[in-house]
């Protein structure tokens, strides 16, 4: 079940300041 | 009603909306590449591209919540669980509000903005698809005689977004509290009309029983084999009926 949420999870943390 | 009477949080919420030019060309940039890709293998198909089209929305959508006030204070965790509660309601909302703010009648304007007159939308699309769209138009027509402009679209996804009732939220009370605020300033945008403003979530209980029937047409298509794999689409399916 956690691996279905990767591409929300990746969208959701990605750092804008890199 | 620009000026001094917009709420202060009408105005924040506005801000956060993506600018639809920028939305249209980024779009429409990604569906042209996918589909030089489709030919070479010979895949095309409609129904590949409106999904297609419906993924590419929903990161649109994913990145304006990202990104939106209020949203980006709450973890990762709850921003997933107020997202998996709520993506085809913001979806539906995004394709409807466009026929009411910029469409004509008689045809869909795509998020491309591309228009399709709906003689060319076939007959034989069956049923749940044919019924999402009669109620879609009827939903865009009841949105049109409101008159509703981007400003309550603005307050409208936000209230949508931070849904109460979504389980096991960790600030639960936070979203509450949103909400709240969310509504409060719909309301005074509306000038304290409560005709107008009640009407308005009516519609917003219509657009959710629009979401759910979407969310079936799409599962149906998905578990016939028809849905293009390994995208974001695809996962928010897959969470609901986890």
């Amino acid at each position: 079940k956690k691996k279905d949420n990767a591409l929300l999870r990746y969208l959701l943390d990605k750092d804008d300041t890199v | 009603p620009q000026g001094p009477k917009m709420p202060q949080l009408v105005t924040e919420f506005l801000l956060c909306d993506p600018d639809e030019l920028q939305l249209q060309t980024k779009i429409s940039a990604r569906l042209q590449q996918e589909q030089t890709s489709w030919r070479k293998h010979g895949n095309t198909s409609t129904f590949r591209l409106l999904c297609l089209m419906a993924d590419q929305t929903l990161l649109s959508i994913v990145e304006w919540a990202r990104t939106s006030i209020f949203f980006r204070q709450l973890k990762v965790s709850d921003q997933m669980k107020l997202l998996y509660s709520c993506w085809s309601e913001l979806l539906i909302l995004d394709i409807i509000s466009r026929q009411v703010l910029y469409g004509k009648e008689g045809s869909l304007l795509l998020v491309t903005g591309e228009e399709v007159h709906f003689s060319n939308i076939p007959f034989h699309a069956g049923p749940t698809l044919y019924s999402l769209i009669q109620r879609g138009l009827k939903l865009v027509e009841k949105l049109h005689i409101l008159k509703v402009d981007r400003q309550e679209f603005a307050c409208v996804k936000f209230l949508i977004l931070f849904n109460p009732d979504v389980k096991d939220l960790e600030e639960h009370q936070f979203v509450e509290r949103v909400h709240e605020q969310a509504k409060g300033a719909l309301l005074e945008y509306t000038l304290c009309n409560l005709g107008h403003f009640t009407h308005l979530l009516l519609c917003l209980s219509e657009l959710r029983s629009l979401s759910t029937l979407a969310e079936d047409y799409l599962c149906c298509r998905n578990l016939s084999g028809e849905m293009p794999c390994n995208n974001l689409l695809i996962e928010m399916l897959h969470a609901k009926s986890a």
